[in-house]
């Protein structure tokens, strides 16, 4: 469901460059529940934001359900990304002045869904991830686990075909976390892609395969053959 | 070193009311190494505020180094702060446009410590906790994990008496969050006190002291007896 083939993101500063991936290919298929991980500063998240099609790849393409990423307008792949993918960012990216409750309708905004159904899903989605009391509550009035609660909640609200989710357990408590994943779980058995940038090798358990990042590259991987 | 004395938080949001934290009471003795854990909106970085003197409590009192925090001035409580605490923030709470090497100066800054030597010093942290080669990258140019180590160094620059870390290794792979936890029990040998706040047991195995927090308050404790 996701193409990427031989990718590049280099980031120039000066005379320095930092080739944060480093020609990447890889094969995501639909229904797949993936896990990446790698030392700080390996690529994930640069990564992450390619697969997502939050960012353009200095070289190489993605492709998005068969669709050539980089041959989309702005605007045809900015709906194209609301419609299909739901990404929750490791510094979950709420806007500050809208509550909990407005952060999570706003994907749902952007993809025209009526007011009152779209109410109704963001606060489903907020008890889900345990935020029932919280709605009201702005960023800056909630804790770190909370918010990133809420930018997963946020990320499930268009019931999207792929989740990328950036490290989505790093704020919050074994039992939270677990609360999450079994989240995730359930979104996978229904079909959805899952694609989860972890540090935490019990989140990784999760996955169906996982690919290790080392300095923007894939170094290995490993596919579980259990059941 | 600290004491914390029936210190109560309120959050008032219309008729609703939050007791972020409800009638705590914790000594911590100098040099210790205490972990702080509890459940995602438990409390825990409400209270690590109020004990680095960031925050003032709505009822109750907190002691620092037997000096009654609410009897300074904020510039008193500022200078104490800046001359003792470490800080690591949850979220970072890097200034954005300022590059790693100026956001880490900025406490000895306030210090008033000398050009030369608190450029000497910054270097020095940094390289520390293995960011060498991100001196100069602002935040907006560093990974999640690397943004972490830099509100680590920072917390560190001033060579404080107390280090108080919010999950400073959420965002960090294993071997990152290895070298971090090496760093503070080095620190603790030297004689600092050190709070962390976490939900790896991994990382709480370090400490000399684990309390359990829930809803505001501190409901069970364990000591470590071996050496
Ligand atoms: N805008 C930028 N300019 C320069 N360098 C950048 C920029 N963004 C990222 N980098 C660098 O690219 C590398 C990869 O960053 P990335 O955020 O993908 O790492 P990561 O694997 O997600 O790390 P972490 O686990 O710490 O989140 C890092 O070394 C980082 O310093
Ligand atoms: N400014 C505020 N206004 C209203 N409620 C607040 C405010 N700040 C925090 N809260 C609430 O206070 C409670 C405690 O927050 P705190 O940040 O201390 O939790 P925490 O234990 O650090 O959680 P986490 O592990 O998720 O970081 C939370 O339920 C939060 O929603
Ligand atoms: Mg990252
Ligand atoms: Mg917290």
């Amino acid at each position: 469901i996701i193409n990427v083939e031989n990718v590049r993101k280099t980031y120039r500063m000066g005379d320095n460059i930092v080739k944060a991936v480093d020609g990447v290919t890889l094969n995501v298929f639909g229904g797949e529940y993936l896990i990446i991980m790698g030392p700080s500063g390996s690529g994930k998240t640069t990564l992450m934001h390619l697969m997502g099609c939050l960012d353009k790849p200095d070289s190489g393409e993605i492709y998005l359900a068969g669709k050539c990423v980089s041959k989309l307008n702005d605007r045809d792949l900015a709906r194209v990304r609301n419609k299909m993918i739901g990404f929750v960012f490791q510094q979950f990216n709420l806007l500050p002045r809208l509550t909990a409750l407005e952060n999570v309708e706003l994907p749902m905004i952007y993809a025209g869904v009526p007011r009152a159904i779209r109410h109704k899903r963001a606060k489903e989605v907020l008890t889900m991830v345990g935020l029932r009391d919280r709605m009201e509550h702005k960023p800056t009035q909630l804790s770190g686990g909370q918010m990133q609660r809420v930018a997963i909640a946020r990320a499930l609200a268009n019931q999207p075909q792929i989740i990328l989710a950036d490290e989505p357990t790093g704020n919050l408590d074994s039992k939270s976390g677990e609360e999450i994943l079994k989240i995730f779980s359930d979104l996978h058995s229904d079909g959805l892609t899952i694609i989860v940038v972890t540090h935490d090798l019990e989140v990784a358990a999760n996955g169906q395969r996982v690919i290790h990042m080392r300095d923007g590259r894939i170094v290995s991987q490993e596919v579980r053959t259990s059941v």
